[in-house]
């Protein structure tokens, strides 16, 4: 699932820097 | 739990709350009702419009030359669509290069709601982890419950900023009629009319931003999504939070009779929701050639 699901899990994940939306 | 304990969880959500999402509902019926000093919203409600006011869409703050001419006065009593009169849409258009360029405006006007909504998705998901112990959950179900429920969040989030002819957008910055929604090309103009409905009957339980924090991690700690490994703890997260806002609805709306059931019974009303919302996103995938869907976006939607 997480490997589906990488940008959700990367928001999941990394708790302040930004990700490229 | 004791009270104490559940008022305190309301509390460290509603602040969650406050920090991530940036328009709340009480600075939304502010702006809605016209009391928000002079900064009216500018009003989108034909392609004339939708063309001037489009380079703001998604700016937090407007530039103030560019927006005051066409706001509606403030002493109006509030932002509705009726002062406007008759909307003509594209369907006055006639000549065939004004309607591709209609079509294309209407393209990117959608493109710029998919990334606000990935913004959005970005805001549930540092809300969700707000939640006391949701990030000690498997990864694998923390994905999931954002995967189910973020649509459903979002479409909760959207219902303070919509009264019956028009909806916020753009940070509150933007009032965009219900009229014209209702006028752009199929499918677009079936994206926004259910969601209306759906507000405006949520709209009349009138909760304020405490209980919709708490209402939010009910929805999100929903532990009969599919797929989910360890139910259990998911289950035990969300019974708390239900408690609490059960205290909480007690205690903030006191002569409003069974509330606590009326809002459970909207996740259900919810769920059909997104289920039309995904199947409307799908025909839209096969109807326009030159659509893509935002990588996360399509990430939530795919098996959903």
């Amino acid at each position: 699932l997480k490997e589906k699901h990488k940008i959700l899990h990367q928001l999941l994940q990394n708790s302040t820097s930004p990700v490229d939306l | 739990p004791e009270a104490a304990d559940l008022r305190a969880l309301a509390r460290h959500l509603y602040e969650a709350y406050l920090k991530y999402f940036p328009l709340t509902k009480a600075k939304a019926r502010a702006i809605l009702s016209g009391k928000n000093g002079d900064n009216a919203p500018f009003v989108i409600h034909d392609m004339k419009s939708l063309m001037e006011g489009e380079q703001f869409i998604n700016c937090r703050q407007i530039p103030i030359q560019e927006h005051q001419p066409q706001t509606l006065s403030a002493g109006l009593g509030g932002v509705t669509g009726v002062h406007l009169g008759p909307d003509c849409g594209i369907l006055g258009m006639t000549n065939i290069s004004e309607q591709g360029s209609a079509d294309a405006l209407e393209l990117r006007f959608f493109h710029s709601c998919q990334s606000r909504s990935a913004e959005g998705v970005r805001e549930v998901t540092e809300f969700a982890k707000s939640i006391p112990g949701f990030i000690n959950l498997d990864l694998n179900d923390q994905v999931t419950l954002l995967k189910y429920g973020v649509i459903e969040v979002l479409i909760i989030m959207m219902a303070p900023l919509m009264n019956k002819d028009g909806t916020l957008i753009s940070y509150g910055q933007i009032f965009m009629t219900r009229e014209f929604l209702k006028s752009l090309r199929k499918p677009f103009c079936q994206m926004m009319e259910p969601k209306f409905e759906f507000s405006v009957k949520f709209n009349t339980l009138e909760l304020d931003d405490s209980d919709m924090a708490l209402f939010l991690a009910v929805i999100i700690l929903s532990g009969d999504r599919p797929g989910l490994l360890n139910v259990k703890p998911i289950e035990q997260l969300q019974e708390t939070v239900l408690h609490s806002l059960e205290l909480q609805l007690k205690l903030n709306h006191p002569d409003s009779v069974q509330l606590f059931a009326k809002l459970l019974q909207k996740m259900t009303d919810l769920r059909q929701i997104v289920t039309d919302h995904v199947h409307l996103i799908q025909l839209l995938k096969k109807t326009e050639v030159d659509m893509c869907l935002h990588p996360l976006l399509q990430e939530i939607m795919k098996d959903l």
